[in-house]
C-alpha cells in the first residue's frame, strides 16, 4: 500500500469476532499489510494483539507495535530508521467532538527495531503493551460497523532533510 | 501516565 504523505490507515474488520476469540481465551494477534512511508520510503507494518482477560499486567487491552520489513528502497536508505511515529485508535463519530486515542513515539536508533531487516519482516517490533483497554474502546465510536481504524502516521528524518 | 513504548519481539 502506497502511501500519502506518511499516513496508512489499518481497517480492521468484524472486530466482534476478534473479541469473540480473546473472551473465549484464544490469542488475537493480527498484522497490517506492509506500506511505505513514501517514495522513496521505508516499508513498515503494523502488529495488534488483543491481550487475554488473564494476562499479567495488561490484561484486556490492546497492544500495537510497528515492525520494520524488508522494502525495494532499502539500500538507498539510511539505517538505522530515525523519525517519529504517531499511532492512533480512530474515533469514527461525527461531530466536532471527535476525539481519537494516540500516541507519538520516537524511534530510538540504537534499538535492533530500527536496524535493517535482514529477513522479510523484523521480528522486533517497538510500541505499546497496553495502547488501549477494551473498556475505553466503548467510551467513544472507535468501532463503527465492526470496524476499527488503526491510523499510523510517520513522519522519517528523511523528511526532514529533503 | 501515558504508556511508555517498548521494544518487542514476535514471530510467526
Amino acid at each position: 500500500a502506497q502511501q500519502c504523505n506518511g499516513i496508512y490507515i489499518w481497517k480492521i474488520e468484524n472486530f466482534s469476532g476478534l473479541q469473540r476469540a480473546q473472551e473465549e481465551e484464544r490469542p488475537v494477534v493480527i498484522h497490517s499489510p506492509g506500506f511505505y512511508t513514501g517514495k522513496p520510503g521505508y516499508k513498515l507494518c503494523l502488529r495488534l494483539h488483543i491481550q487475554l482477560p488473564n494476562a499479567q499486567r495488561c490484561a484486556n487491552f490492546i497492544s500495537l507495535f510497528v515492525h520494520t520489513m524488508q522494502g525495494e528502497y532499502d539500500s538507498h536508505l539510511p539505517w538505522p530508521f530515525q523519525g517519529t511515529i504517531r499511532l492512533s485508535i480512530l474515533d469514527q463519530s461525527e461531530g466536532p467532538e471527535r476525539q481519537n486515542h494516540e500516541e507519538v513515539m520516537e524511534a530510538k536508533p540504537e534499538l535492533l527495531a530500527f536496524q535493517r531487516p535482514t529477513i522479510h519482516r523484523n521480528p522486533k517490533g517497538f510500541g505499546y503493551v497496553t495502547f488501549i483497554h477494551l473498556q475505553t474502546l466503548k467510551q467513544r465510536t472507535f468501532i463503527k460497523d465492526d470496524t476499527l481504524l488503526v491510523r499510523c502516521e510517520v513522519q522519517t528524518r528523511l523528511d526532514l532533510n529533503s | 501516565f501515558p504508556p511508555v513504548p517498548t521494544e518487542d519481539e514476535y514471530m510467526d
